[in-house]
């Protein structure tokens, strides 16, 4: 049993990853509930984690491993308003996963269920990273960033230094190139300052497809930020914070990708 | 040449 109190916010989290992965288990336990699934290129990777507190109410007495498909549950909370509550709930035999919203002024209830699938997941273990350069940016320049450069080209070299990242392109119209000063990222006399907080062990410089870091993008409104983590010969991971209707951190989105590499 | 990764390369089966 799970009640949130914004559907929207769950709807937001599938939004952004549906169109990178087809199926995923949901595995729940007493302290929340994790999903971990590759696209079909075997290329990237997206997990998410809900925290317990995420949730208005939530209960799990036993593990559980719910079988999923995305664009099955985005058309179910699709149906929702994003300010309905939504209480998610298994029966036993666990073979459907059901959908209660009910409106914020308690007028109207709808439930729907959504068929489980057996899923044969293919799982990566994932070791806990020692990350060179953290770089934490607004998400919606992060967004401009990609965008921008995929305009112009396929791939994008991000280059980290203790004073500045800067993300560049070539292609066949010519290049591009973008760098933002480590600095602080925020709102200052109301307006926003763009910058970027970079915390730098030993500076890095990686090649990634534009293609999949748009897909990451779809995240970003979840949080006003998105930190970044790169280190030498591992994948990026591109991390957006969840947080509750209290603005309490609540879990993660976080996506990985591997990089372009020189043969 | 440049080719792109796959994440098996970097992570181990679970």
């Amino acid at each position: 049993n799970a009640l949130i109190k914004q559907a929207g916010l769950l709807k937001k989290i599938i939004d952004a990853i549906k169109d990178l992965i087809d199926e995923a288990t949901l595995d729940c336990d007493n302290d929340g509930i994790y999903l971990q699934a590759m696209d079909s290129s075997h290329v990237s990777l997206v997990t998410f984690y809900l925290k317990k507190n995420l949730f208005e109410k939530y209960s799990c007495n036993r593990n559980l491993s719910l079988g999923i498909n995305m664009t099955s549950i985005a058309k179910i909370l699709k149906c929702g308003m994003s300010d309905d509550t939504l209480l998610l709930e298994t029966n036993n035999p666990i073979d459907i996963l059901s959908f209660k919203f009910e409106s914020r002024r308690g007028h109207k209830l709808s439930q729907f269920q959504l068929r489980l699938m057996n899923l044969e997941m293919e799982r990566l273990s994932i070791p806990d990273t020692e990350y060179s350069c953290i770089i934490e940016m607004m998400c919606s320049e992060f967004s401009k960033v990609c965008h921008d450069l995929a305009t112009i080209g396929d791939s994008m070299t991000i280059t980290c230094t203790k004073k500045n990242v800067t993300f560049d392109t070539t292609g066949d119209l010519g290049t591009g190139i973008v760098s933002l000063k480590q600095g602080v990222v925020g709102s200052e006399n109301d307006e926003n300052v763009y910058a970027a907080s970079i915390k730098i062990v030993k500076p890095v410089s990686l090649s990634f497809s534009l293609r999949y870091l748009i897909y990451f993008t779809k995240a970003s409104s979840l949080s006003n930020k998105v930190i970044l983590h790169m280190g030498e010969e591992v994948p990026l991971m591109v991390e957006y914070k969840i947080f509750n209707t209290y603005e309490e951190e609540a879990g993660y989105l976080r996506y990985f990708l591997a990089p372009k590499v020189n043969e | 040449k440049v080719t792109q990764a796959e994440l098996s390369q970097f992570y181990p089966e679970d």
